[in-house]
């Protein structure tokens, strides 16, 4: 199994061959782990154990095909499946999470947005009306959803975890700052955006202290 | 001098040690490296090295002092400067980030959001009027910006890129799905949320293949 820190590797070799590699040659793009270690700051070794981990056979002394690489990631991430899931609180994050084209090649299938503010009910965003709470349980059960994205207020993040751990839902991706406690089977993901401002406030300090 | 990949780790231990370390215990939180490492999935000499890299002394057999961490982190990457942004493209997703006070703590102090929009001229997110984009270069001079958030459509990042890094800006965080093409002095960091799907999306798969 592949643990966080491998999974997150895996996705910046994904972005990083889309980016760098695909793009600029157009029959058969290869790479070599020390191109794709010294993209990323990582050890050589620690790029080939990872390639070997999803099942990457390089040539030595040519690489790895480009096109292997992200078709075994993709497959060894579970992007070839198509995961639905619900999204809560349909305001400025929701909105723009739900009309993001960009997470549709991953798997995501935002089915369905819901909202406690009355008057966002009916409205749509990129095709999705947005439902009242009471339709949660409903959707979930009839499209087998598993996934929940909350993009509400902190002060009512918790009691929306709990609706929708109750409903089923075993996978959470939560971007309101509330710490949220559930039981040791649910996966949560934080998303932090404030981790991106490690590199920028760095740089910064960096003109601003040369 | 600090690589991406180490400052991604200080930001974790700082996210880890916030959450997991400094709630739980109210006078002096003390961790070892291995707490810390066991938590992030890494090596427990990776972490004392990183310790050392930030000037924090661990005593033997007892571990860090989690206040020291934070505040070693919080000066080695910058946090106790106060660095103004201008936001351009004040949507849904410009929105959000222009409302999230999460971002304070970290120093970013987003001064001005400029739009296209004329129908949004003049009105306001959190104390911040939207203004027209007349007054970009006005406004990074005036106030010595150094950072630029994008948050605009793909096919107006470029040009807009351009006339920040004419005005003075050396440093971008960029959210839209565009590949930028800027001069080597000019750090862009690329905000993917997709990265996060790699977690959710094994372990929906590890769900549905048991
Ligand atoms: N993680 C990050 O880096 C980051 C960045 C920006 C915003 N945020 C967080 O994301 C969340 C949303 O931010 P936003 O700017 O979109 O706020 P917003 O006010 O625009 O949207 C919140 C939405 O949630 C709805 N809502 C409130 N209570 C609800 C309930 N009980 N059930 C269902 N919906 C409910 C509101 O009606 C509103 O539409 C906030 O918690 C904010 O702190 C996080
Ligand atoms: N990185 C990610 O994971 C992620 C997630 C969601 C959205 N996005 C991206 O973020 C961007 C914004 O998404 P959104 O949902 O907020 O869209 P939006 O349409 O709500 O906001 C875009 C804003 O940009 C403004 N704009 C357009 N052209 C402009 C110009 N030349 N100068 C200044 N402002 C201009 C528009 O008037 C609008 O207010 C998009 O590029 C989207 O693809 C990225």
């Amino acid at each position: 199994p592949l643990n966080r820190q491998a999974i997150e590797r895996l996705m910046h070799y994904y972005y990083c061959i889309q980016e760098e590699f695909i793009n600029l040659n157009s029959d058969c793009p290869v790479l070599s782990s020390s191109q794709l270690a010294k993209h990323l700051a990582l050890d050589d070794s620690q790029v080939r154990k990872d390639m070997a981990a999803i099942g990457v056979k390089g040539h030595r002394h040519v690489g790895f095909d480009a096109n292997e690489v992200v078709d075994k990631i993709r497959q060894s991430l579970g992007f070839t499946q198509n995961y639905p899931a619900v999204l809560l609180g349909a305001g400025r994050l929701g909105g723009a999470l739900a009309a993001y084209e960009g997470f549709n090649t991953f798997g995501l299938d935002i089915v369905a947005l819901f909202d406690a503010d009355q008057r966002k009910i009916g409205l749509s965003i990129s095709g999705h009306i947005i439902q009242p709470l009471e339709q949660l349980e409903p959707v979930i059960k009839r499209n087998h959803i598993h996934l929940g994205i909350l993009t509400v207020p902190s002060e009512t993040a918790q009691e929306l975890t709990d609706r929708l751990i109750k409903a089923g839902i075993q996978v959470l991706w939560n971007f309101s700052p509330a710490r949220l406690s559930v039981p040791d089977n649910i996966f949560i993901r934080h998303e932090h955006l404030f981790v991106g401002l490690g590199q920028l406030s760095y740089y910064i300090k960096k003109i601003n202290n040369p």
